[in-house]
């Protein structure tokens, strides 16, 4: 399966 | 304060209509520069960042930073008072709580004039680093929006494979799988139907049809999209406007 992972997870909030 | 006209209303409806279905509530960040906005989808899958530079202003004034908390549907139900071609005004004073959009029809005499109320957006913000992509595709954006209309007929999903051959678009479902494959090729007369690819490696990545169709309304906004992309990082996918750029940074689908 394959599912949509959020931004945070590649970019670091600040 | 903020005082910034432009020559037709239609240019910002375009824009608001690119990204309201995404966005909910955003800060609208204003500086002698221009206008810039960078907010993340209710489900964070995609982050809007949209520049519009003071040149692209037929005038433009902004003394001090202003920060201009919008809800972009409540914008969008107000924009839709103004006609086409009526002469747009956005207006805010320092430390305003309120947003004055004025719609001129310099044939009819006409002037609308309508105070959006701004709000205090406690907004997260995004450190999106300078990136290399491996490939980076530009073609035409109603091409594009065409191809992922038609595939989201059998899918939720589409699969972008981007090679030296080309650039091919697949999704498959119940009913069956379709694909297109577009090669490069430069078109001499109408510009806007080239496709150029730019590679330094072959990319596979996996997107949710309905936040990319989202995504391609904005092809009214330019002839062209460019497409970036990298093996298991976010593509980005970019407007040009006459001065600045909508662009979207997409999270692809991962195997879990």
């Amino acid at each position: 399966h394959k599912h949509q992972d959020p931004l945070e997870r590649f970019y670091n909030g600040h | 304060m903020l005082e910034a006209k432009l020559d037709a209303a239609s240019q910002l409806k375009k824009i608001v209509e690119a990204i309201r279905d995404m966005l909910g509530e955003c800060n609208i960040e204003c500086n002698e520069t221009g206008l810039a906005l960078q907010s993340l989808d209710k489900s964070h899958i995609v982050l809007v960042s949209l520049l519009l530079g003071s040149d692209g202003f037929s005038e433009y004034r902004c003394d001090r930073g202003v920060t201009l908390g919008l809800n972009i549907n409540s914008l969008a139900t107000v924009l839709r008072c103004a006609n086409n071609d009526d002469i747009l005004t956005l207006r805010s004073e320092d430390r305003a709580n309120e947003l004055i959009l004025t719609f001129e029809d310099s044939k009819a005499d006409r002037i609308s004039e309508f105070n959006l109320r701004l709000m205090d957006i406690d907004q997260e913000y995004l450190a999106i680093p300078e990136t290399e992509y491996a490939a980076t595709v530009v073609m035409s954006a109603a091409v594009l929006q065409r191809t992922l209309r038609d595939l989201s007929a059998l899918s939720e999903a589409v699969t972008i494979e981007i090679d030296k051959e080309g650039i091919r678009f697949s999704a498959e479902g119940d009913l069956g799988k379709g694909s297109t494959h577009f090669k490069p090729c430069v078109d001499m007369e109408n510009a806007e139907n080239s496709i150029n690819i730019t590679l330094s490696e072959p990319v596979s990545l996996s997107f949710n049809l309905q936040y990319f169709s989202n995504i391609t309304k904005a092809s009214s906004l330019s002839s062209t999209v460019t497409l970036q992309m990298t093996a298991g990082m976010p593509a980005q996918i970019e407007y040009k406007l006459p001065s600045g750029h909508v662009r979207y940074y997409f999270a692809p689908k991962i195997e879990d």
